[in-house]
């Protein structure tokens, strides 16, 4: 099936950091037509705002939250965890490798440790006290929650006395996934059940294509 | 729900910037 996307290649403009779905495919819990069914996908929000093939935050956030100037630490976060060259965009390779981690099948392991930089905010390999509380803050301003600062700071205090069981505080990879092993929920949002019918939501990769040349 | 009996990072793994299902929704 991935033969389409090459041979049918006067079809697709191959974007900046477009790689073949048969390289992805293997590296990735996604088959081929999976993949180009993520092309699709890819396509639609990485054109949604500037023309260029690659997603930009705005675009992401817009995606997110169908308002490109939502500001939200955590997008923020997966933005730039997705966006592993560091170059401002995610490009198709970097967006199919990173959903891959949120795919029904990917390793738990892979998961666990995908949350763990999510949650390091500062790239220090721990989860500060700081960190967490600033988080804890940041969830509270987007929900609209209003709690005293006695009441964030028990909740911040509370999980922070189950999690950093070496009570040197600060949270490290293996307290983390002790933690999440006590607690599977925390990692609940890691995976996409979408992910598994990708290819029913953005069915018409090779139908579209082959419309196209019959048009 | 009483929040100080909340996990935190429950309470944070709630925050829509994590749901990366809207990405799906055409």
């Amino acid at each position: 099936m991935g033969c389409y996307l090459s041979t049918n290649s006067k079809k697709v403009r191959k974007t900046q950091g477009y790689e073949e779905p048969t390289v992805l495919a293997s590296e990735t819990p996604f088959t081929v037509s999976e993949v180009e069914a993520l092309y699709e996908l890819y396509m639609k929000l990485s054109n949604s705002i500037i023309e260029d093939g690659l997603i930009h935050k705005e675009e992401f956030q817009l995606a997110l939250f169908r308002n490109e100037n939502e500001k939200n630490l955590f997008a923020d976060r997966i933005f730039d965890l997705f966006d592993v060259k560091r170059n401002g965009v995610i490009e198709f390779g970097e967006f199919v490798r990173s959903l891959g981690v949120f795919h029904p099948n990917a390793p738990l392991e892979d998961k666990i440790a995908f949350a763990f930089r999510l949650y390091d905010l500062r790239q220090t390999g721990y989860i500060e006290r700081e960190e967490l509380k600033e988080m804890v803050l940041a969830l509270l301003h987007e929900s609209d929650l209003v709690l005293s600062d006695d009441m964030i700071e028990s909740i911040v205090d509370k999980t922070f006395k189950d999690a950093d069981t070496k009570d040197d505080g600060r949270i490290d990879q293996d307290e983390w996934k002790a933690f999440v092993s006590q607690h599977p929920s925390l990692i609940k949002n890691m995976t996409l059940p979408y992910l598994k019918d990708i290819t029913l939501v953005f069915p018409s990769f090779i139908a579209r294509t082959e419309v196209e040349d019959s048009e | 729900v009483a929040p100080v009996t909340m996990n935190a990072f429950e309470l944070i793994s709630k925050s829509r910037g994590l749901n990366l299902g809207s990405l799906f929704e055409k």
